[in-house]
């Protein structure tokens, strides 16, 4: 009978696209802010 | 081999030394002041004096951070976090000198010169991967090479103007390093492979970004990769561990694509279901499911629907694959052709099967890609046809045409495992309304209708039941046909003895006939 | 009716090799730059601690419902990533400015008694991050060309 889809971490009706917040074939959840890398203005690079 | 007298530890040393410098709180936005210094000691050592040593250059050092990383993961008792900071210590460092030189190669217009680099980098790292996964077997670690590949991957596509004039050709270097590292020829790269294809930035690039879908097909062509590596596990439907992992991998990325792609799988469904095996119902119904973001399907329990009052049901599916090409041998796609325009030669029908037979070995008899092909080109021209006449398909005008007759004959003329396929490669096109849809449903279900024996009826409805008793999602087409079947008295469906062949059985007639009214 | 199909010499060493590298999955860190405060380490929780972030928490509006010293906590250590670019666009929100000479976050404390084409002067409020605390500064130039 296959697999629940709805059961694989993915938010199947969100409005926006699942690919940028996409973590990995293997993740029960996607991406968080702090893991996803940003381009951000040097200066922010403070470490 | 052959490596001049001296290079390794001129290499080693530059490599030591980049490193270093690498993580020198002065080396500047980008390594880019360490970089200019770098790039003079490297001249100094004459590495970029010709092709040979750069690329002799890059092969070692790429050997010394693999080997490196297998230090690293020899050492017991470290943490995860230990052990990834130690490797992307120069993994990151040897990534990023990569990024700068192909970035600053030849002069900023010359993009030739930079993918050259580029390819070739790939094709050393790609060949030292291969080699290693050779010659350790089992013992073969994907860390070092994952990580250098995405990390590369996300330097070249930094938002800046020197890489976006080369987006596309990098994409392209590295689709084809993807696909010569593709499952079966790597297998213990497998799950860093799928990793790496769908990376939100990779999906992000070739699906998304760069303009007039142009890595499409590219992409295709890495999940055909993929489905043709699961093809033979699937088959036999007992997962272990390791492939059930990768298979529900698959369904997530396929999950992706099904919600932010759709007309992706909707213009790829041909090839994928030419690979994806038969009784991978639930994987194919995911990518059959698939219809245009702007299409509002009705609903299929809609009581009366009229199908071929829809507006998009006369449009013909967008399919990027030349499956006519798919009709071999060229003879037989000839005396197809003069069939279907003048039924003659008679004897073609009564050859059809053997054409399509491939072998006596249960299970592997027909050829799946030229079954799928001749059905789909008949049908294309049966729709045409009718069309020519200003008619649309139904059960009236698909009759009696020499389209119908080869379907009928299919039906009649093929063993069990064939009319399984033939019968597949028919509800393989029970999509999102569209033209193919339309005729493929009233095809099926004037085979059922037309049926000279109740084998037909049963084997058609085995078909359509296995596709709809699985979990969602199911495709659109495959209910509104099998609603029909129920639901039309001229099917006369409730009267077969299958349909009553087990309590079971006919409780989930019923529950589907019950949503159904 | 298609039945098992046997798999061939190859597929089993494809198998072994797969079963192989099961072993050791990528790791979420494997794709991502190296984490200096927060490697990406999901560690087990109880089941009744929430196992995903709240709903829209990658998003701006969530970031400025955010405290301010949580909106620090980000943006120093989380650097590089999408959190602390919101982290940044919520405390601009709540009249936070970056100085890029002092890498601190500035806010007016009140109007500054001087105000000319490339500088402000006056009395600023700072989040000293090495002292992790808000401190006050009178008689403070703030330079424009140091405001990100």
């Amino acid at each position: 009978p296959g697999i629940d889809l709805t059961t694989l971490g993915l938010n199947l009706n969100s409005p926006g696209n699942l690919y940028s917040t996409f973590q990995s074939p293997w993740a029960d959840a996607p991406c968080r802010p702090q893991d996803i890398d940003y381009h951000v203005p040097s200066e922010y690079l403070t470490s | 081999f052959d490596d001049p007298p001296g290079l390794h530890e001129k290499t080693e040393f530059l490599l030591r030394e980049w490193v270093s410098m690498y993580h020198m709180p002065d080396a500047g936005r980008d390594s880019t002041k360490a970089f200019s210094a770098f790039v003079g000691q490297m001249h100094q050592q004459g590495i970029l004096r010709t092709d040979d040593l750069i690329t002799r250059f890059f092969r070692l050092c790429t050997e010394m951070c693999v080997d490196l990383c297998y230090q690293a993961l020899a050492e017991q008792n470290q943490t995860q976090s230990q052990l990834r900071n130690q490797c992307f210590h120069t993994l990151d460092a040897f990534v990023r000198l990569i990024a700068l030189l192909v970035k600053h190669s030849g002069d900023t217009a010359n993009t030739v010169t930079k993918i050259n680099l580029l390819n070739k980098v790939l094709g050393i790292v790609a060949g030292v991967l291969l080699q290693d996964h050779e010659v350790r077997h089992r013992e073969f670690q994907q860390l070092s090479y994952h990580r250098i590949f995405i990390m590369l991957f996300i330097e070249l596509n930094a938002p800046e103007h020197i890489l976006e004039n080369i987006n596309f050709q990098v994409l392209t270097a590295f689709c084809n390093t993807f696909h010569i590292l593709r499952p079966a020829k790597a297998p213990g790269f497998a799950y860093a492979w799928l990793e790496l294809v769908s990376h939100r930035v990779f999906i992000g690039r070739m699906l998304a970004i760069i303009p007039q879908q142009r890595g499409w097909s590219m992409y295709a062509q890495l999940l055909i990769d993929l489905f043709k590596f699961l093809t033979p596990f699937l088959r036999n439907t007992e997962l272990t561990k390791a492939t059930h992992m990768l298979y529900k991998g698959c369904l997530r990325v396929l999950l992706v694509l099904l919600h932010d792609f759709p007309e992706f799988l909707c213009e790829y469904h041909y090839m994928f279901c030419n690979v994806i095996p038969p009784n991978c119902i639930q994987m194919r119904n995911l990518i059959l499911s698939a219809f245009p973001l702007n299409m509002r399907l009705p609903d299929p329990f809609t009581p009366n629907l009229k199908v071929d009052m829809l507006p998009e049901i006369a449009q013909p599916p967008r399919i990027m694959t030349d499956f006519v090409a798919m009709i071999q041998p060229a003879s037989f796609k000839k005396e197809l052709d003069s069939y279907l325009k003048t039924r003659s030669p008679v004897t073609f029908l009564s050859e059809l099967r053997s054409k399509l037979q491939v072998s006596s070995e249960p299970g592997m008899r027909y050829n799946i890609p030229v079954m799928n092909a001749l059905v789909l080109h008949v049908g294309n021209q049966a729709i045409e046809y009718i069309h020519s006449k200003g008619l649309t398909p139904s059960m009236s005008t698909i009759a009696h045409s020499s389209h119908m007759d080869i379907f009928q004959n299919l039906a009649v003329d093929l063993d069990t495992e064939g009319r399984y396929l033939f019968l597949n490669a028919i509800s393989n096109q029970l999509r999102y309304p569209n033209s193919h849809t339309h005729y493929f449903s009233c095809t099926l279900l004037y085979l059922f209708a037309e049926a000279n024996a109740e084998a037909i009826q049963e084997q058609i409805t085995r078909v359509l039941l296995e596709r709809l008793i699985v979990n969602r999602p199911h495709p659109w087409g495959l209910l509104i046909t099998f609603i029909e079947l129920i639901k039309n008295p001229q099917f006369k469906f409730w009267g077969h003895e299958f349909v009553h062949c087990a309590p079971e059985i006919e409780k989930l007639f019923e529950s589907v006939a019950r949503s159904c009214m | 009716p298609l039945g098992p199909q046997p798999l061939h010499k190859e597929h089993r060493f494809q198998l072994a090799m797969m079963e192989a590298s099961f072993l050791h999955l990528p790791h979420p860190a494997d794709s991502e730059r190296i984490r200096t405060y927060f490697p990406h380490n999901p560690c087990p929780t109880p089941a009744y601690y929430p196992q995903v972030p709240p709903p829209h928490s990658d998003t701006v509006e969530f970031f400025q419902r955010l405290g301010t010293e949580t909106l620090f906590f980000i943006f120093y250590y989380m650097e590089g990533t999408k959190a602390q670019y919101l982290a940044a666009k919520a405390l601009k929100q709540k009249s936070w400015r970056f100085h890029t000479k002092y890498m601190m976050w500035f806010q007016r404390h009140e109007e500054p008694k001087t105000i000319t084409e490339d500088y402000e002067q006056g009395t600023y409020i700072y989040f000293d991050y090495e002292k992790w605390g808000q401190r006050k500064k009178e008689g403070f130039t703030f330079e424009y060309k140091f405001l990100e």
